[in-house]
């Protein structure tokens, strides 16, 4: 058997840089879809904990809620998807 | 189905749309075509025609663009996002944007159309055999001008039928030059080029003189993409390179060595260590039919969907036979009414079931009850020294507070006095003493009083209850009702903890796609309100001697003491 060889990633010109840890993109996924943060109208922000945020996302994805970053919403939040926010603002 | 808040809708059927730009990725007929058909999708199933416009202002303008694309949303490279659009309304409302750094197909791999041979425009059949050898692709193979053709047919030798494939040697879109083919060489800023490029440009779009000098005659073109040009990277539109060279080791096909997100990628030149010029392998692409269907959902009207069948589901997947699954059509429909229906109506809701009481659970007799011992009523009960009431609702017209077992009310006229305390038992003597919330319903005045897991319905004397909550259709897991909300005809919205429902009155039954968060669609008020009512035409979240106003605009436009503001203490 042939040694698997030892993946050296590197980083490609022009890439646009998504290498995140998974809390990160976690993180990000959350605030870009409006799960967290949101700013409302009346100027009222609301600051929501990544827990309560993961449940809500996890509703309106149809996941288990379980309020955790598990693997079938980390893979859900890896997946082509549309732009628009799931929470409106 | 969701829809925009104050369900954001066109205040016209005939809606209008202009393509602004196409993409490398097909044949500028393949898109039109795919639009057409993400349109008929929705044209389908309501009163709304959609028309094309070549010039001015349409109601749907369409374009692509890559990463920062002039609007505040910027696309992220190849994947994750594919596109967006914006809810109905004037300017840049209404608009759908598409990533074009993705890989524009019908959802199965690279779509080509030809162009001129003998097939008049059929699209490639992929793999066909040429010469006893099965291709994938398009290829220059049996020619010499270097021009991509492919049979139309599975084999070519015995059929014959072949086209021209997408190359900037045979023609160019959009640009000034009405399509014609690239020139090579051509000057650009005293520079001699080659092949395609995006110099001059920071759109990051591949172009051409289709003249041999461009500074002289301002001639140019749009490169589309060659079926097997890599996708994104550095070298948009180049062809991969086989065999090329990569941290000193040799490869002859596409690989995902070097990444950490295992997607395939190619050099397009030799030696990537040398060059560093590479791209993204053309994969399956994403269907520009479904993903624009989805986003003229949006611009439409439709928030995202939670059903993952939905078309108006956030995330993307690929369908060979598209339909729209019954949660879209009942969204569009709510919005713009069905194909047939002349006016827009929301969806009837379903026929109220048989009364499905169990005998367990027979409802108290509907007769009035006799009189129970009344419980002397304590007059100097002051409400202004309650910090917080069971519940605040409007019955007949007059706002009553209700604490263990008494109540105040105070009539929606001004400068009238709060009257009370009076003994809940003498009014409604079925109820017990603590009432979590009620409403009563404007149709048919009947009174709904709700207490732990039980609700009572009064009509005048009459009484129908206790009876479970779940008979409404709320979760078993739902302790108590803490608040009512009158939204429209028949429909009542019922909060407990950090969610709602809403309530089909006279169905008696929760309707489908609840519950939602309370924080998720009331912005601004606190989520562990324990009373929420209705009142002269605002809604008020209270929480201990607090209460959120909030107007019909859904912006909390008060903060202030139920005491002084309400009771008028």
């Amino acid at each position: 058997w042939s040694v698997p060889l030892k993946s050296k990633f590197i980083t490609f010109p022009g890439d646009i840089l998504k290498n995140m840890t998974d809390s990160e993109l976690a993180e990000s996924y959350l605030k870009k879809f409006g799960y967290m943060n949101t700013l409302h109208r009346s100027g009222f922000q609301s600051m929501v904990s990544t827990s309560k945020a993961l449940k809500r996302m996890q509703r309106q994805m149809g996941l288990e809620e379980t309020g955790e970053l598990d693997k079938s919403t980390l893979e859900l939040m890896k997946q082509p998807r549309c732009g628009v926010p799931d929470v409106a603002n | 189905y969701k829809t925009f808040d104050g369900d954001l809708k066109w205040d016209h059927n005939d809606v209008t749309y202009r393509i602004l730009n196409y993409s490398p990725d097909m044949e500028s007929s393949l898109i039109d075509d795919a639009f057409a058909r993400a349109f008929k999708v929705w044209s389908d199933v309501t009163p709304l025609t959609f028309t094309r416009l070549f010039s001015d202002e349409a109601d749907i303008m369409i374009s692509f663009g890559k990463a920062d694309h002039g609007d505040p949303y910027p696309f992220d490279g190849k994947d994750g996002l594919l596109a967006h659009a914006y809810p109905p309304g004037q300017g840049m409302q209404g608009d759908a944007h598409f990533d074009d750094d993705e890989h524009w197909t019908l959802g199965r791999g690279p779509a080509v159309k030809t162009r001129y041979g003998n097939s008049d425009g059929a699209m490639c059949h992929f793999p066909f055999i040429f010469e006893g050898k099965s291709y994938t692709t398009c290829t220059t193979e049996g020619r010499t001008d270097n021009l991509p053709w492919c049979s139309t047919t599975a084999d070519y030798n015995r059929d014959k039928k072949f086209g021209f494939c997408p190359s900037e040697l045979l023609y160019t879109f959009g640009g000034n030059a009405d399509g014609a083919e690239c020139v090579f060489p051509f000057i650009f800023q005293g520079e001699e080029y080659d092949s395609c490029t995006t110099e001059g440009r920071s759109d990051g779009y591949r172009w051409c003189a289709t003249t041999n000098n461009f500074d002289n005659d301002k001639k140019f073109g749009f490169c589309p993409n060659r079926d097997t040009a890599v996708i994104g990277g550095n070298a948009e539109g180049e062809p991969c390179h086989f065999p090329f060279v990569f941290l000193g080791k040799q490869y002859t096909s596409c690989t995902s060595e070097g990444r950490g997100d295992g997607k395939l990628w190619c050099a397009t030149t030799s030696d990537y260590d040398d060059d560093k010029k590479w791209g993204f392998c053309p994969d399956q692409g994403y269907s520009l039919f479904l993903v624009a269907a989805h986003e003229f959902g949006h611009a439409l009207g439709l928030d995202h969907s939670s059903i993952r069948e939905a078309l108006m589901y956030p995330m993307y997947s690929y369908v060979e036979d598209f339909s729209l699954h019954e949660d879209d059509i009942e969204g569009i429909q709510y919005l713009y009414g069905s194909k047939t229906g002349p006016d827009p109506t929301p969806p009837q809701p379903n026929p109220p079931t048989t009364d499905d009481t169990d005998p367990t659970d027979e409802p108290e007799p509907t007769e009035p009850t006799t009189t129970t011992t009344m419980t002397p009523v304590d007059p100097t009960k002051d409400a202004c020294k309650m910090t917080k009431f069971d519940t605040i609702t409007v019955i007949a017209g007059e706002l009553h507070f209700f604490k263990d077992g008494l109540y105040w009310k105070i009539s929606s006229s001004n400068n009238a006095g709060l009257k009370g305390p009076f003994s809940i038992s003498e009014k409604w003597p079925a109820l017990p003493s603590v009432i979590d919330s009620a409403f009563e319903d404007l149709l048919t005045r009947k009174q709904y009083f709700f207490s732990g897991t039980r609700f009572w319905v009064y009509q005048g004397k009459n009484v129908l209850g206790p009876r479970s909550i779940e008979k409404l259709g709320l979760p078993n897991t739902v302790q108590k009702v803490e608040g009512a909300l009158q939204r429209g005809k028949g429909k009542v919205l019922l909060f407990s903890g950090e969610n709602f429902w809403r309530l089909d009155v006279k169905a008696q039954k929760i309707d489908k796609g609840y519950p939602r968060y309370t924080d998720a669609v009331f912005g601004g008020v606190p989520n562990d309100a324990h009373d929420v009512f209705q009142y002269k035409g605002h809604i008020y979240f209270c929480r201990d001697r607090f209460y959120w106003r909030m107007n019909s605009r859904r912006q909390v436009d008060r903060v202030g003491y139920v005491k002084y503001d309400l009771l008028n203490c």
